[in-house]
């Protein structure tokens, strides 16, 4: 059954995936344009730790990854003021 | 609620605000009503007053912009990001600025003008984004029918934080987000649907997937736009593959997952008198084709596949059911109904005509 119903999501495109996680963590998450997110510091790259911060805000499972409901609540329309800091 | 940084908040009560240009989506005088409207959404709960200026600077100013418009945050087209607005300050301090590029509109269609400018209005005020998903102050879009909007009280205690109390004798309130785990919990109806089961409360819905631990909690509008908040009693009819939904004298019939052309009908054509004003409660029993209306303290009984009232109803509910109270909510699962009363859940054994088991009204929801 599709947990998100009357129209099933479109199909998923999987290249995607990483620009919209990282433009949304830039746009609304604080995360630093440019500063390589991948690369680890203090043992969890930002990234990651940005993830964990919107997947918490929005009261989803804090996994650290941009599983379903995770892309599926980054796609919704929203307000274009940062969720966190200025 | 969260303020903005900093707690930026206006040194005076009494704002000024400008609209700057139009959409030419909808009528200038829809564009006028909805800001004005989303003004009093917060005017109505603090003692902010909003005047109209024209021609010259406002606290307020509210334009329609496209794409990069000089203020470092370019809109992005189409969906995305639907409007942006400043904190309280000098300048561009308290500005709204919307997205041309969406396909704004004044009912369900699009992007609803009135409720995304009163959720910018609340950043020009000093709130910051809210993670209670019922806040309008919640990120992310949800439509709710203008006429039916309430400011909820999370967004209420908020402003008031900041602005103070109404000057109202009469203090506004505003409704609350359901919470699956709260031991209060009670529901307007329940159905199930498809092998899930549907909680609803206000213009929320609760939804249980039986392959899903968590419960997912969404408004009903998100599914069903034209449907009205508050339904009071549902049914799921298995063998057609269909729900019907109640309020007050009307019932919707959602076929698959779809709202049925023609509906809301009477429920009258159902064969209720017009002495019954509303359905408070209703099950059906996939392996007798009946369906059980509950009405104050009776019932009535349907047969679905004569399309008819069964003669001899109504009947008094405690006659057949025992001591179960009013009903304000049922749902038929597995052989057994299960009848909510309150925050008390009853299970009852048609078969054997008896309770069999008395629980939580939340006790679906893993807590």
């Amino acid at each position: 059954v599709s947990s998100t119903f009357p129209v099933a999501p479109e199909t998923e495109d999987e290249g995607k995936t990483p620009q919209l996680v990282e433009s949304y963590l830039q746009n609304f998450y604080d995360l630093q344009r440019g500063s390589h997110p991948h690369l680890r510091s203090h043992g969890e790259n930002r990234l990651v730790a940005k993830l964990k911060e919107m997947q918490s805000f929005f009261g989803l499972q804090v996994t650290g990854k941009p599983d379903a409901d995770t892309l599926e609540m980054m796609k919704k329309p929203r307000c274009g003021v940062p969720d966190i800091g200025q | 609620y969260v303020f903005t940084a900093g707690n930026p908040k206006w040194k005076r009560n009494n704002l000024t605000y400008r609209i700057l240009n139009y959409t030419p989506k909808m009528r200038k005088a829809d564009v006028d009503e909805a800001i004005r409207k989303a003004l009093s959404v917060w005017s109505n709960v603090t003692p902010l007053t909003f005047q109209r200026v024209e021609d010259k600077e406002a606290d307020i100013m509210i334009s329609f912009a496209y794409r990069d418009h000089r203020d470092n945050s370019p809109f992005d087209g189409p969906n995305g990001q639907l409007a942006h607005a400043f904190q309280p300050g000098e300048g561009i301090g308290g500005d709204v600025h919307i997205d041309e590029e969406e396909a704004w509109t004044k009912d369900g269609r699009g992007y609803n003008l009135f409720i995304v400018v009163a959720h910018e209005l609340g950043h020009s005020l000093g709130l910051s984004h809210s993670s209670d998903p019922g806040a309008l102050m919640y990120p992310a879009y949800s439509y709710t029918d203008p006429n039916e909007f309430l400011l909820p009280q999370d967004d209420i205690d908020g402003i008031q934080a900041i602005y103070g109390k109404s000057n109202a004798a009469v203090q506004p309130t505003g409704p609350i987000t359901p919470e699956a785990c709260d031991p209060n919990l009670t529901f307007d109806s329940i159905t199930t649907l498809r092998g899930e089961i549907f909680f609803f409360k206000g213009r929320y819905m609760l939804r249980k997937h039986p392959a899903r631990t968590e419960t997912e909690l969404n408004f009903i509008s998100l599914f069903w736009p034209t449907l009205p908040s508050g339904i009071q009693a549902a049914y799921e009819n298995i063998e057609k593959d269909e729900i019907l939904l109640f309020k007050e004298d009307k019932y919707w019939v959602v076929r698959g997952y779809d709202i049925a052309p023609g509906y809301p009908k009477p429920i009258y054509r159902l064969g209720f008198p017009k002495t019954v004003k509303r359905v408070n409660a209703a099950y059906s029993d996939e392996t007798t084709g009946k369906t059980y209306f509950f009405v104050a303290d009776r019932y009535w009984r349907y047969d679905e596949k004569k399309k008819s009232m069964d003669h001899g109803y109504p009947r008094k509910i405690v006659s057949d059911f025992g001591k179960i109270g009013r009903v304000d909510a049922a749902f038929w699962k597995d052989g057994y109904v299960y009848f909510f009363h309150g925050t008390t859940q009853f299970k009852f054994d048609p078969r054997a005509k008896q309770i069999v088991g008395q629980m939580e009204s939340i006790s679906w929801f893993n807590c």
